[in-house]
């Protein structure tokens, strides 16, 4: 989880791509 | 092939509304944004300006840009319907695997045919832009690419279903649950299938389609090669340490 952690952030977080 | 195992038309319905409205609601920038008639393309001047940049400056403004579009790419991988269903470990490999391939696949509405050009850094670029990498083997073909996919001319709903299709191939390295995957994979497949049927597309499109799904998993090896060699390897590891987005080294770091 460590070694992917920006990636699992962004799987989790409901962004939409206007945060991006 | 298999009527009887064929998911249900109203499924198949759904599930391409679904992904033609994420790809729409993530494509980065609307196809009307995209008209090279709105854009410069790269004088002499900027030309020399990117020309004269030092492998690393280059690589690094490369790496902003494709973590950019990159970013996209998830996003419209989390609005397909059954994507977030898969476990965890199957989301990463399959972004880690075909998030560049999208981008690469997106790259064709971006592309102008008439002077073999691409968008970039809020300019239309030709393959020299991009010297000061210095790996023009890797260039060349991601130009060759964007051009092939741009002759098939196609609408936003099929590049739509053609990228979710790439995203989510069923045969990258250490998927957990891989006939999740090809069940969703299948499904995409059979709903651009029918998406083409319907547009009167030419039988051989399809076929042509296939060989643009194998020469996106080239370049992605190549890619991944050159990016080994010269960037995240011991060449500018402070670079890479200190001005590299922290998601392109998780996504091709190893």
């Amino acid at each position: 989880k460590e070694k992917h952690k920006i990636l699992h952030r962004l799987l989790q977080n409901s962004s939409s791509p206007v945060d991006l | 092939s298999n009527r009887d195992s064929s998911p249900p038309d109203n499924d198949l319905e759904h599930l391409s509304e679904n992904i033609c409205k994420s790809h729409m609601e993530t494509c980065q920038y609307l196809r009307e944004e995209l008209q090279p008639s709105n854009w410069q393309t790269v004088l002499q001047t900027d030309l020399d300006t990117y020309q004269k940049k030092s492998q690393e400056d280059m690589w690094q403004l490369c790496a902003v840009k494709v973590t950019e579009a990159v970013q996209y790419v998830v996003e419209f991988a989390k609005r397909i319907d059954g994507f977030m269903e898969l476990c965890q470990n199957d989301q990463i490999v399959l972004l880690k695997a075909g998030s560049l391939e999208v981008v690469f696949v997106r790259m064709c509405r971006a592309y102008n045919s008439q002077n073999n050009t691409v968008f970039f850094d809020s300019k239309y670029a030709g393959s020299e832009v991009f010297k000061a990498l210095g790996c023009d083997d890797l260039i060349s073909p991601v130009f060759e690419f964007a051009k092939s996919l741009t002759s098939l001319q196609l609408s936003e709903d099929e590049i739509g279903l053609f990228s979710a299709y790439v995203l989510m191939s069923a045969d990258r390295s250490w998927l957990q649950e891989k006939t999740r995957v090809e069940k969703l994979q299948q499904k995409i497949k059979i709903a651009l299938q029918n998406l083409l049927q319907k547009n009167q597309r030419d039988e051989g499109i399809l076929f042509h389609l296939w060989i643009l799904v194998i020469f996106t998993h080239l370049i992605t090896v190549s890619q991944v090669k050159i990016l080994l060699r010269t960037v995240l390897s011991a060449l500018y590891p402070e670079t890479v340490h200190t001005r590299f987005p922290p998601l392109y080294k998780e996504l091709f770091g190893s």
